[in-house]
């Protein structure tokens, strides 16, 4: 997210030792949220397979291979989860960066709110003396798509950003990203993955798998989930070819069918419904002594 | 204001409480 990490790799280097290369090097613990991302050969988004060599999957091939190191699973309350600090700095950086590439729609107010949370979590307290006028020219601080709505010159933008960030005085930066974090949260603007999906009908329609389960949406209304299925209801999920398949905890309920497109897709849907319902059950599990140890510090 | 947008969003976070049958029936007639 703010730095390039460029490690040597032999031919049968595992995709977990690189990882733990990465977070070793970055001094992450929580690494069950996160993964190695790389474009395959297709140019689609995949992540690397912790189990296989590196040199085994179906890494574009560049000099040097190219990789993101991502946050995969998002937490089910980013206030009350996330331990340590590197933790929700890495989140932090990485919704950061979705909403000002406008990868996720971001409302204006909410955009310049964000953003002078953001400014808080860089620069600390506003304070005239160091704060000069035009302290905020080379940030990044609104999407792109609000700067055009709107004809606010980039000055006038500024200046709302500036009284907002005013307004945060006293509060830490760690403080300031996790607000930031918490209103990106309330508004789904991270942390679910949408597929397109049909119903036997062909209407199309929107499932999200998140931390809590799968949902689904209507076409023209990502944020209202109309359909849940809380990953405590569910006993299994499968597929085969395009049809999906959740079958409900209660044996006398009927099976949950859907079509997905493409097989790649119902593979990237099972993928992350297991992960996050291994993460669910973890979460409702006691802690780790290494977790327990993680809080301790934390604390501290 | 942006604050209580945010907030009164995260009460709907989740889709309302129905038995399978519902949810079947819902899924096939949109």
């Amino acid at each position: 997210m703010d730095a390039e990490l460029e490690f040597a790799i032999q031919p049968n280097t595992t995709g977990k030792q690189l990882f733990d290369q990465v977070v070793k090097t970055v001094g992450l613990r929580e690494v069950w949220y996160f993964g190695l991302q790389y474009m395959d050969n297709k140019g689609f988004p995949t992540w690397l397979k912790l189990d296989k060599k590196v040199s085994a999957q179906e890494v574009r091939k560049e000099n040097p291979l190219q990789f993101k190191f991502r946050a995969k699973f998002f937490p089910e309350d980013v206030s009350e989860e996330l331990i340590q600090d590197i933790t929700q700095k890495l989140f932090f950086l990485q919704v950061k960066e979705g909403i000002l590439s406008d990868e996720v729609y971001c409302p204006p107010e909410t955009a310049v709110l964000l953003g002078s949370y953001a400014v808080q979590a860089k620069f600390g307290d506003y304070s005239r003396e160091t704060h000069k006028s035009g302290y905020l020219s080379s940030e990044r601080l609104l999407p792109q798509r609000v700067l055009d709505q709107h004809k606010l010159s980039r000055d006038q933008w500024e200046e709302r950003i500036e009284v907002w960030h005013s307004e945060h005085r006293g509060m830490l930066k760690e403080d300031a990203m996790l607000e930031y974090l918490k209103i990106a949260q309330d508004l789904e603007m991270y942390g679910i993955n949408y597929f397109e999906i049909k119903n036997k009908k062909g209407t199309d329609l929107w499932l999200g798998v998140d931390s809590l389960g799968l949902n689904i949406y209507e076409h023209d209304d990502k944020l209202t989930p109309k359909i849940g299925f809380p990953w405590s209801e569910i006993r299994n999920i499968s597929f085969n070819d395009k049809k999906f398949i959740i079958k409900p905890i209660d044996k006398k309920a009927p099976d949950f069918v859907f079509y997905a497109p493409r097989l790649r897709i119902n593979k990237r849907i099972l993928q992350l419904c297991m992960g996050n319902h291994e993460l669910y059950m973890r979460r409702r599990k006691p802690d780790t002594i290494e977790v327990q140890q993680m809080k301790a510090q934390a604390k501290e | 204001e942006a604050k209580e947008k945010a907030r009164s969003k995260r009460a709907n976070k989740r889709a309302p409480q129905m038995d399978w049958n519902k949810k079947h029936e819902l899924f096939s007639n949109f």
